[in-house]
């Protein structure tokens, strides 16, 4: 079965969406990968240089038809790696969504139609705990949380995880927190190592060795629509999601 | 009447939080200014120094009873600034005022109840469009844009654009943009000043002249849980805020 990984912290602007095209990229040069943009923002659609007119089928229909149709997935917007695309749309799902039997489950069971198999499948989740979030956390089987060194960053953690604990009770006991990455690490910057050591204090093992460094060619790279390895492959930002592919891919055995 | 004041954009990490601390406590240096914290993570709250046992009564209560009450509001968190805490009942009012009358008007109806005036309130909204911004955008007669000078962050405006549109012809009339704040520019950044010239050539006279530089000492007045002002007067940061806050006092005579 293929690992299913939502991206998600609902603190916002941490660094999901750059951590879910990147390592998907990362992933996709030995493993074949699914990215699914789960924010009406699309900016996983928008930074993978899919054009906003390009996205009539997606993320949305996904959830509200409840299975996989002819055209949603893009293939190949990378070697090995295909896309389902997000657009404005998908907020309107929240609503939609919230008089549906087992709205929870609505990306798990839609998933058990994808007419192919994937060796990893990343969601990119939004700023939030509502209810796409949860369809997330309900659809993986492990969590990966990118968290930017800065001190309200951490504040929010303890509500993410209290999160992941109800889900495991009542909806998705498979789901366990499987990497802290640390994201937009500035070495000159004395927060930024208290916040790091402050994490490898509470979550241990969980927090990857691999640490995401502030490299301003993973944000140029973005406005090119493109991941940072396309773009620049000897840039900081790419050789450490390189490493952090990795890194998650040793432990995932 | 007073200047009621939305900070909102659903890109996450753009500086909401950080503009509405800051600008609230620059105007609060003239003016009596009260801040209401309607983000679930509670952020504004923990950046001025509230402890999250100190939050029992706040915005939840607000919007769920309908009407200020003894004790919801924090006087005095800095002289002349008022505070409403948020903490992560919040997150729980998005469902609970779905099946309410007049959901989008809670906000507005309840600030009616205010025991005293204030020059100004301000609401640091959460990163996303759903019910609790939409409340913010309902009560306020002005909206205050945070914009990261980042490629993603542009991207998602006119998004923004759409939905104030949506609630000017629905709801609130008298909603509109009063400005668009540049945020964690970075002048040895190509990408700030693209961002930059984007967003000026776009909205014209909206964009502050006063840009927010990225400056570190922001974030470390965070971690004490003091504004930048009370933190680092001379600092890069508190200087732009504080010009901030003279731009738009005359541009609100
Ligand atoms: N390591 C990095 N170095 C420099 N810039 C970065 C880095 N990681 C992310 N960024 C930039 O920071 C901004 C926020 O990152 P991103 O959009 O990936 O966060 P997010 O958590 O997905 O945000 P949201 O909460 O809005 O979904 C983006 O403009 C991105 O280009
Ligand atoms: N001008 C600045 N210079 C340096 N750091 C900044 C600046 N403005 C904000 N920050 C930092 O960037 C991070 C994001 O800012 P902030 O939390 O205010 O954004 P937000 O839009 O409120 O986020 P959210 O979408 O989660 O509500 C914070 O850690 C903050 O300390
Ligand atoms: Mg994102
Ligand atoms: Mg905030």
């Amino acid at each position: 079965t293929p690992h299913i990984l939502a991206i998600a912290n609902q603190k916002g602007g941490v660094g999901k969406t750059t951590t879910a095209i990147n390592l998907a990229t990362a992933l996709a040069e030995k493993k074949k990968v699914l990215l699914i943009d789960l924010d009406s923002q699309g900016n996983s659609s928008t930074a993978l240089g899919v054009d906003y007119n390009d996205r009539a089928l997606g993320t949305y229909n996904l959830l509200i038809d409840g299975a996989v149709s002819e055209g949603m997935i893009k293939q190949g917007v990378v070697p090995n790696l295909s896309l389902i695309t997000a657009d404005g749309n998908l907020a309107g799902a929240e609503l939609e969504l919230i008089d549906v039997e087992k709205r929870e489950f609505r990306l798990k069971n839609a998933l058990t139609t994808l007419p192919q198999h994937y060796d990893y499948i990343l969601i990119d989740c939004p700023p939030s705990l509502g209810m796409l979030t949860l369809n997330a956390l309900v659809a993986a089987n492990g969590l990966i949380v990118p968290l930017q060194c800065e001190f309200l960053a951490l504040e929010g953690i303890s509500h993410l995880v209290k999160t992941v604990t109800r889900v495991q009770k009542s909806l998705n006991p498979e789901l366990d927190i499987r990497a802290i990455v640390l994201t937009m690490y500035d070495k000159r910057n004395k927060l930024s190592e208290l916040v790091a050591e402050d994490t490898k204090a509470f979550f241990g093992e969980k927090v990857c060795k691999t640490v995401i460094p502030r490299n301003i060619r993973i944000s140029e790279a973005q406005s090119y629509g493109k991941p940072i390895m396309l773009y620049d492959r000897r840039s900081a930002g790419a050789v450490a999601y390189m490493s952090l592919a990795k890194e998650l891919t040793r432990r995932f055995q």
